[in-house]
């Protein structure tokens, strides 16, 4: 049973929580404001009213014992990173901090933070990359190997894939084909309904307007990019 | 070249802009505050100061042509609805609007946004569920179809892949293995490097601390969730 620590029950914290406890988790929130605390009092394993700068508290609290604690204090910053040097001191394995700026992050990560978030800077990042290569995806498996989704390149369309040669000419292994399949409607119309071709094999061709997902070498996706 | 909207330079759209910009997308931003505007006006390819729940403003800021318009504006609700709506009467593609909670975010559908981001709920829920689930992975691929990762089951231990019959018991396509090579350092430690085997082939065994890397059917990933 895996129990974690949340200290601040402001929307981060909060959205933590019940994600935590939705998942199986157990959470011991630890909150200063008393509204909070009664708002909250009922929706996870333990909410207790506290300051977490206080080591004694913390202590008495059996924070050592939990596998993560997430500090969710965005408005003061000193309280953050006093709370994430007092985690440290008591040996929390795991220390998982919101920050509020790059400095803040920077000075959390000194006092002992394994990882920082910024909420709004991560998620505006995904949004951006995604308007801007809305044909492309790519994702790192492992060093130097990466998954990539691409819209059928035009060189391809109309082959099958034993004469493509994939992994011949570009060392890649094609994991899925996405087709849309065209339909007739109850009221006469064409629509189109995704079908996926999973593994697909050599005489499986490529047409206009199909997805491919393949796995290559880091080195090899440019190549792919560029041909979207 | 990609072109778009963002309204409302707080962090989120700041962010937004910034990473499009710097992934080659230009950018018109649209901020009511003078003193941010001056802020960001050399950062963005367009910094106008106006109020964007002015329609004539967003018309003759050639607001239709963009290929997609991001609302960033959090506190004050009313302004954010009332902007998605003109963006949706002035045929912008593709809208996306930051949500201040769920009530706020079926309003916005309803008025014409395309997507709808809570930064901070998406995010808890990033970070919740990798907690949860420290050794497991998962990403849907296609309807129905997943890529897992996942610690090497003690049952496939000491085994091959041709032995396994991955395809055969379990529909899976084992796409890398992650393996952990010892080697001695300057100062006779034992210390690990990672080496991925992608693909691995019928005569790959898997050892204890192996990561696995498959594609599967979305039925079959319980079984290998259980398996961890
Ligand atoms: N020393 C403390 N000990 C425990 N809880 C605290 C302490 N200081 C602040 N908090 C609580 O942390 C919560 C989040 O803090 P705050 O609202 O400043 O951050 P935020 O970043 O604005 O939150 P949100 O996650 O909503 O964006 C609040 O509920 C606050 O009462
Ligand atoms: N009608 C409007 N037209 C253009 N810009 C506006 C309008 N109303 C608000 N803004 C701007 O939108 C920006 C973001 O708004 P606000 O600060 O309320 O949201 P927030 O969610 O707190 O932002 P953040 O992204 O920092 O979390 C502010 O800079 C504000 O001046």
């Amino acid at each position: 049973m895996r129990s974690f620590a949340v200290i601040g029950l402001g929307e981060f914290g909060a959205s933590i929580a019940s994600y935590i406890e939705e998942e199986g988790g157990e959470v011991i929130a630890i909150e200063i404001d008393p509204e909070k605390v009664r708002n909250y009092e009922n929706e996870f394993t333990s909410v207790v009213e506290a300051d977490a700068t206080d080591i004694e508290a913390l202590r008495d609290l059996g924070i050592s014992d939990v596998d993560a604690a997430i500090v969710s204090i965005g408005t003061n910053m000193g309280a953050s990173i006093l709370i994430t040097l007092l985690l440290k001191e008591l040996k929390v394995p795991l220390i998982i901090v919101k920050a509020m700026n790059q400095l803040h992050g920077k000075v959390l990560k000194k006092v002992g933070a394994n990882s920082i978030v910024f909420p709004e800077k991560d998620m505006a990042k995904n949004i951006a990359w995604r308007l801007m290569w809305p044909d492309y995806k790519e994702l790192e498996l492992a060093p130097g190997l990466c998954m990539i989704e691409i819209s059928a390149p035009k060189s391809f369309i109309n082959k099958n894939l034993g004469l493509l040669e994939l992994r011949k000419n570009y060392d890649a292994n094609i994991i899925a084909i996405k087709k849309k399949v065209p339909y007739i409607t109850e009221d006469q119309q064409t629509d189109y309904k995704e079908k996926t071709i999973a593994p697909p094999n050599a005489d499986t061709s490529i047409d206009e307007g199909d997805t491919l997902i393949l796995v290559c070498p880091q080195d090899k996706v440019e190549k792919f990019k560029n041909m979207t």
